[in-house]
């Protein structure tokens, strides 16, 4: 499953991610949706079990229908991304945000629900 | 040890040896118990490993080991954060007391975990996500894991029938796999120390006292305390966090009504 490396793609071409983007930036915001889905077909075969690739796929969806993008036109070329220094110890704030459950998976919908579990005594 | 399930059923098991606690497409939890006296039924839990698998540009694989006497702050690995990827710092570990309390968060999962030792043994929780409770590849060929399906009936000890059986110490023993009452611990003084902590007489209380009587180790009304202030801290639902016993007509009960 490739799913990471269409994130990882998608991150790289918008730096900002699925954060809203100012109204000049639109047109490349949804050539890069655009690339994300044409990127997740791909490999959507070899991911269908993927709870990460079916949450980028509703993401993607609800991206483009925010932001009223056609699902025609042109794609967008993923730029060079620099990493953080390795060894960083503090929380990085660029960390992907498929690295924050309740961010990524659950951004559109309603709250996960939790469930608790505990082994204790004798 | 006591069991609280995510469907939040309540068991006392023998499970003795290695168990799978939690087994799914991102973690993987596995107890080892043994028996707290020569002879019992009663095990305690000995050492605790967690796995949490290779995720996306999150986390490498990481392993987390926990035995009697040493509960390390640090991934078997020595690192306290899930490695070098981007997303490493969405997995962490947290000292909370030194050899006493660790706490896991796994962000990328939503899921945190707290281990403890209390006297001489781990406990266990966790706050996990449904979705990620049940991403699993294949269920149908996932082997018994004690978090979602409970302990197997030949591992459940009966906790009634014990009860009854240390309250009233000259009836007959009943024919079920209850633990030997020693007799270290007076029932009433049991009774006295679980209310001191647990002052609801819910299925932890009911637990302590079960601790108490069948070791004699007060260490163990600890061990049922915090793993009900983990239920507080990590339930989702505060209205279900205590549980009572359903209730059962005694033998004599139902003699008496024919």
């Amino acid at each position: 499953c490739k799913i990471l490396k269409c994130n990882s793609e998608f991150w790289s071409a918008t730096s900002s991610g699925s954060h809203a983007p100012a109204s000049d930036d639109v047109p490349e915001f949804c050539a890069a949706l655009r690339t994300y889905a044409l990127c997740t077909r791909r490999t959507a075969r070899t991911c269908r079990g993927d709870l990460a690739y079916h949450s980028a796929v509703h993401g993607i969806e609800d991206l483009m229908s925010q932001h009223n993008c056609s699902k025609d036109g042109p794609t967008s070329q993923p730029r060079v991304r620099t990493l953080p220094p390795a060894g960083d110890s503090q929380e990085r704030s660029d960390s992907p945000e498929i690295c924050h459950y309740e961010k990524s998976f659950h951004k559109h919908s309603a709250a996960p629900n939790y469930t608790h579990c505990g082994l204790f005594g004798d | 040890p006591h069991l609280r399930t995510f469907t939040d059923h309540f068991q006392t098991c023998k499970v003795q040896g290695a168990w799978p606690l939690i087994d799914n497409n991102y973690l993987n939890v596995q107890v080892t118990n043994t028996p707290v006296l020569p002879g019992s039924a009663a095990t305690a839990t000995s050492k605790l490993t967690i796995i949490f698998k290779n995720f996306q540009e999150c986390v490498d694989q990481k392993v987390y080991q926990a035995e009697m006497d040493e509960l390390p702050s640090a991934f078997a690995d020595g690192s306290k954060n899930g490695g070098d990827k981007h997303g490493a710092n969405s997995l962490k570990i947290t000292e909370k007391v030194s050899g006493q309390h660790v706490e896991i968060q796994a962000k990328y999962i939503g899921t945190t975990i707290v281990v403890r030792q209390v006297g001489r043994y781990l406990t266990f929780a966790v706050r996990m996500p449904e979705e990620v409770v049940n991403a699993v590849e294949d269920r149908d060929s996932q082997g018994l894991y004690l978090c979602l399906r409970g302990c197997p009936l030949n591992q459940q000890i009966d906790f009634q029938a014990f009860r009854a059986n240390a309250e009233s110490p000259r009836r007959p023993a009943a024919a079920s796999p209850s633990p030997v009452v020693p007799e270290t611990f007076p029932y009433e003084t049991a009774v006295a120390k679980c209310k001191e902590k647990l002052p609801v007489e819910d299925l932890y209380y009911q637990a302590c006292v079960f601790d108490l009587l069948t070791t004699g180790d007060v260490n163990f009304t600890l061990a049922a305390y915090y793993a009900l202030e983990d239920g507080k801290m990590l339930h989702s639902n505060k209205d279900k966090l205590h549980l009572f016993e359903r209730t059962r007509e005694l033998p004599g009960a139902v003699a008496a009504a024919a």
